[in-house]
């Protein structure tokens, strides 16, 4: 990956309920695409199970207990230390680094800037409509509008008539249009804000999913020997208009079956619906002949509990609430598709895109997001950041997670066992 | 042999769920849950934690989770207080 540039794209609680993934339901033919042409990490596991301190120690390389933010409330260059964050150290080596959408959590966390000027070259983007996520949008049985939790949506209806995430892919492609001519390499973050709540998607992704379909979790009860401590009352579903007609009982609920379906529906409809958009801008990086010379980095900033434990949210240690979706594209290493010109990522509808493919390399080892700082150094062949010591607070560079880039050979070695076995045939392996 | 870990925390402002359990406040955690896993169990121990000086006391444990992946993949069956368990969990501490 010597000299590559970087495509970062980390999606907002999303679990890996993906056809890569080994789940038999949900349609994301674009996100499994990547993933045949990626090293998968199966054991992939966030550091906490809350936007701002899992994205704030996955971009610095540090733990919680050294970036000292547990919550939303703090900026950890004047909280804890003045830790150098990924795309800082990419911009110090002479990337043109951009942000696109929810990559730092936006606020306080962030100075309320994303990190800018540190982080990124150019002032990060935001899409318009984000502003109007957690407004009445959503249209009832009766007509009216609602800040519902299930929101299947009429696009053209919605403010701007359009969604964030489709803004922020439509901003991601013009910029590798522009980076495109430049002969500067590049670092661009694309954060999706899709399938956090609320489940705002367009309403043609519940197609894919009828209701008969849709199961309960295999475990939709609080465990009787789950400490009180552990539990998460999801207090943020429950503020929801549809969930707070429902009246359902503190702390531990549960929702009506009917209701768990129609979550679970929405959370499948609206990862389509993020399918489609990493689809839109694979193809684009195809399109700007870049494919060939960019590593590309999927993943999510934790996991989200699907009624698994009675729970709805993230907020807590289980592995639906931290794991996550972990593949890093490299040309030349996790395919050989480098420098033969064709398309790598032609874009896969949802809606007609039946068959699944299975990743070309594939690690089971427990890898951790804190390990991404070091990883993506050594893949784009800058120097690895030194580990750190002890106590690190004055430490400007260096990083709590050893790179994982130790694990691709053995899964590379097996993918072309898998080859030489006659299963480097996708269709026919699945 | 080398065996790979991943590491998670999550913080709480009490023993037993309240309206600020999902997303206590710096000031208001009291408990921090440190997890360990590997691919054949997830290790939880819920400690107490000084928001002041950030500081996580392993000698008072508050709440403890075991779950073995073999048999229970979807950890719904907490075995830290099961005495079958003692030696595995005496090894990991």
């Amino acid at each position: 990956g010597d000299g590559m540039n970087v495509l970062f794209i980390v999606v907002d609680d999303l679990r890996p309920v993906l056809g890569c993934y080994g789940d038999k339901l949900v349609k994301s033919p674009n996100i499994d695409q990547l993933a045949s042409q990626s090293i998968v990490f199966s054991n992939a596991y966030a550091q906490q199970a809350v936007c701002a301190p899992s994205r704030v120690s996955f971009l610095t390389g540090r733990r919680p207990d050294t970036t000292r933010l547990y919550d939303f409330y703090s900026y950890w260059r004047v909280h804890a230390g003045n830790y150098s964050t990924v795309p800082q150290y990419f911009k110090e080596n002479g990337y043109m680094t951009m942000s696109v959408g929810k990559v730092f959590h936006p606020g306080v966390s962030s100075n309320y800037s994303d990190d800018y000027p540190y982080s990124w070259s150019i002032p990060p983007f935001h899409p318009s409509t984000e502003k109007y996520e957690n407004d009445k949008t959503c249209r009832g049985k009766d007509g009216r509008l609602y800040a519902n939790l299930v929101c299947p949506v009429d696009v053209t209806e919605m403010p701007g008539g359009t969604l964030p995430d489709i803004q922020s892919t439509e901003e991601a492609m013009r910029l590798l249009n522009v980076m495109k001519t430049k002969k500067q390499k590049f670092f661009l973050a694309v954060g999706y804000h899709k399938p956090h709540i609320p489940l705002r998607y367009p309403q043609e992704f519940l197609k894919l999913y009828p209701l008969e379909n849709i199961t309960l979790a295999p475990d939709p009860w609080v465990p009787e020997k789950l400490p009180p401590v552990a539990y998460n009352p999801w207090m943020d579903i429950r503020q929801r208009d549809d969930v707070k007609a429902l009246n359902v009982s503190f702390p531990y609920g549960p929702l009506p079956d009917e209701f768990q379906r129609l979550i679970r529906q929405s959370y499948y409809a609206a990862v389509s619906y993020l399918d489609m958009q990493v689809g839109l801008l694979l193809n684009a990086l195809d399109d700007v002949g870049l494919s060939n010379s960019t590593i590309v980095v999927f993943t999510a900033d934790h996991g989200w509990s699907l009624g698994e434990h009675g729970e709805w949210a993230k907020y807590s240690n289980f592995d639906v609430a931290t794991r996550v979706p972990l593949m890093f594209y490299v040309p030349g290493m996790t395919t050989s598709s480098a420098g033969q010109g064709g398309r790598v990522f032609p874009y896969l509808d949802p809606f007609s895109h039946i068959l699944g493919v299975v990743p070309q390399g594939r690690s089971n080892k427990m890898v951790e997001l804190v390990s991404l700082f070091s990883t993506l150094a050594e893949l784009a062949g800058l120097q690895v950041p030194p580990a750190c010591p002890g106590t690190s607070l004055h430490v400007a560079l260096c990083t709590e997670g050893a790179s994982i880039v130790r694990y691709f050979k053995s899964s590379e070695q097996k993918a072309q066992k898998k080859k030489e076995d006659g299963c480097d045939d996708t269709n026919r392996c699945y | 042999k080398e065996e790979s870990v991943a590491f998670s925390q999550y913080p709480r402002p009490a023993d037993i769920p309240q309206w600020n359990s999902d997303k206590p406040k710096l000031k208001e955690i009291r408990i921090m849950g440190y997890s360990m896993r590997t691919i054949d169990y997830r290790y939880t121990v819920w400690v107490r934690f000084n928001p002041e000086n950030f500081s996580a006391d392993f000698e008072d444990v508050h709440a403890g989770e075991l779950y073995i992946m073999e048999t229970d993949p979807n950890q719904d069956n907490n075995v830290y207080n099961n005495t079958l368990h003692s030696h595995l969990l005496k090894k990991i501490v």
